[in-house]
């Protein structure tokens, strides 16, 4: 999964 | 979290709470695009369509909450609050020339080719660009109140913020996200003009005013 940084900003 | 993303968000907060203040203190949303504030609530709706199935944090789900609501209800002053004191003739930049290529960008480079994906992508995309409108009215206007550029001011801060916050992330977690990244250069990238009349100008104590 190369997408975890993702959706945890903003 | 590190300090560089806290700092940018609250500077996005600070952003929404300044162009508040301004439009309930002068009555006005004089000076303000409606076209970018309208893509802002875009920006909102399809990047956050994951507060359905993806926690992250309180914190997280909070600030996406408010950055909706926020969006939403500057939207309602402007059209139907202080709506005689929006001034269409000025708003004038064609927002199917960002909608058009954003979302054929998003359809191209997203990290998944599913729905919520493109959605996001689309989001980062328009949100580098939303900006035109209002630096548009800006240029044919020629000048702002200080407060509005306050308002623009925060919300380049913000955005510019989130730069160090990857190189950091990429050195602690080992972690990039091309798209944001490259998306979120270009959107700082359009504020340069602007900040160099913000530095030289406004927080000298003069007016805003572009060169003719």
């Amino acid at each position: 999964e190369g997408n975890a940084i993702l959706h945890d900003e903003l | 979290m590190n300090l560089f993303r806290l700092l940018g968000d609250l500077a996005h907060l600070a952003s929404i709470f300044i162009l508040l203040h301004k439009i309930q203190t002068t009555r006005s949303c004089r000076g303000i695009s409606f076209k970018t504030q309208a893509l802002y609530v875009l920006v909102f709706l399809t990047r956050y369509v994951d507060l359905f199935f993806h926690w992250v944090s309180l914190y997280n789900f909070v600030m996406k909450i408010f950055f909706i609501a926020s969006s939403c209800y500057i939207l309602y002053l402007m059209k139907y609050r202080f709506r005689p004191t929006h001034d269409p003739s000025l708003d004038t930049f064609k927002i199917e020339y960002l909608l058009g290529p954003c979302f054929v960008l998003a359809l191209i480079f997203n990290y998944h080719f599913e729905l919520a994906e493109v959605l996001w992508a689309f989001s980062i995309y328009l949100e580098a660009v939303a900006i035109f409108p209002q630096l548009f009215m800006l240029q044919r206007t020629g000048e702002a109140e200080a407060i509005t550029t306050h308002y623009l001011a925060a919300l380049g801060v913000y955005r510019a913020l989130y730069i160090p916050n990857w190189i950091y992330r990429y050195f602690t977690e080992g972690v990039v996200d091309p798209i944001a990244v490259v998306a979120g250069i270009v959107q700082t990238g359009l504020y340069l003009d602007f900040f160099y009349v913000y530095f030289t100008k406004v927080l000298q104590g003069q007016k805003f005013e572009l060169p003719a």
